[in-house]
């Protein structure tokens, strides 16, 4: 119970907190978290983003993240922030970048703990978090440890993608989380389009938006919605 | 003991056994499963595919699967067959198609031991299979259960899969697995191209080629490689 208490005292300054999860891996999950976030702080908010993804940490990476966090007074680690968000990750706690850490259930569940209680936010309108894909234990602990207000769920258009949202989103609802809807990704190309507004439908949830298939991520220097003003209006029309 | 001695027995009539893994999901990593045992089936060998994917077991949908395994006098499974690729998955195991099952680490182990006892495969060239994705409890538990003659590592062009096929390979570089190469699939489009190459550079490993990014896999009624002979030959050159 300690901890618990510890945990909301360090998240009691968050007003929103956002999970952005997927049922797989590789639809764009952290490029939606890491974009969704840049926009939020674009438009004069003040944002934090928290990556739990414990197997592929990429959102240090993706907002060009290389230095440490500071230690507050209290031994509190302060986020290092960049495009006006503040970032914490589970990349820190990598011995080092080209080595995975093999995670098993329990540490799991340790590693996010200490996260959360050692880090000091301060006041934060929204807190983005960027969860593990897919249905096995990383996922599952992370919902089960941190209280959030809602998830928004990515999906590219394929039809595998598809089935395998539908089934995640299954098993989330039984968690009794809130789903706030679903955005497609990599929308309008050569993966088609679609599987958003039928997963949608089929299960009574909100369709978000749809972010389309572009070239512009292959630049990395910066989160693509501050590189283009279309992909930036892609994620203000989901906010 | 006693299980692996029937596990043993079970796979004993089988030459060689491959597995395709890769760091993370949504790179093609059950589609080039699928297409190599499709490629292979069609030059004459004798194969089997073994999903063992617990988040997302796709096999089955994209093989055309619809029937449960029949069972032998001895009551284990015999593997139905498509495409002249006998198919073995871990979605037989799963409630309904759409539910995920939450697998929990020992839960993973045991399920993966009994498919292994009860699947009755006879004589084959090649099994081939298809592992969960990422660095987590699933694919580790795979490796260690079942000894594989080699893995192949299947990653896209973009520097974030890069990266994170970079670490998954020093991960089971640890795990003393032989490495047969690497793979870079979505190849030359949207994209870009040559992350393969580097991977396989910086780490001594075997580049065994490059799969195009191509429209055609919006049709699903058959692996890619049986409806388009530019497709086949890019399967036939790995192979
Ligand atoms: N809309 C898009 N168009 C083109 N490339 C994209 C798009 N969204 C994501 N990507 C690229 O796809 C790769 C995978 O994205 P990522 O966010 O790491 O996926 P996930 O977090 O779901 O594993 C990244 O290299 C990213 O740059
Ligand atoms: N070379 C390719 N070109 C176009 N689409 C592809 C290609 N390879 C895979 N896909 C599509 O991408 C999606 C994800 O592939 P999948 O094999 O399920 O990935 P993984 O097993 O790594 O999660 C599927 O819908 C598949 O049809």
């Amino acid at each position: 119970f300690e901890q618990k208490r510890q945990i909301d005292s360090s998240l009691g300054g968050i007003k929103n907190k956002i999970g952005v999860y997927s049922g797989k891996g590789g639809v764009g999950k952290t490029t939606v978290a890491v974009n969704l976030s840049a926009a939020l702080a674009n438009s004069g908010h003040s944002v934090g983003i928290l990556d739990v993804d414990i197997d592929c940490p990429n959102v240090v990476r993706a907002m060009k993240i290389s230095e440490q966090p500071m230690l507050d007074e209290n031994k509190k680690m302060i986020p290092a922030e960049r495009f006006g968000v503040k970032v914490m990750s589970m990349a820190y706690f990598q011995e080092n970048e080209d080595e995975a850490t093999i995670w098993r259930g329990p540490m799991i569940h340790n590693a996010i703990n200490q996260m959360l209680q050692s880090t000091n936010w301060g006041e934060l309108d929204y807190l983005i978090v960027d969860l593990p894909p897919g249905t096995s234990d990383s996922p599952l602990t992370v919902m089960q440890t941190l209280t959030m207000d809602g998830f928004v769920v990515v999906t590219t258009p394929q039809e595998l993608a598809k089935i395998d949202a539908k089934r995640s989103i299954n098993m989330i609802k039984k968690l009794q989380v809130n789903v706030l809807g679903i955005v497609e990704n990599m929308s309008g190309g050569i993966f088609g389009s679609g599987a958003g507004t039928e997963i949608a439908n089929e299960l009574n949830l909100d369709f978000l938006g749809s972010i389309k298939l572009r070239q512009d991520y292959q630049d990395t220097s910066k989160p693509a919605s501050l590189l283009n003003n279309e992909i930036l209006n892609e994620y203000e029309s989901i906010i």
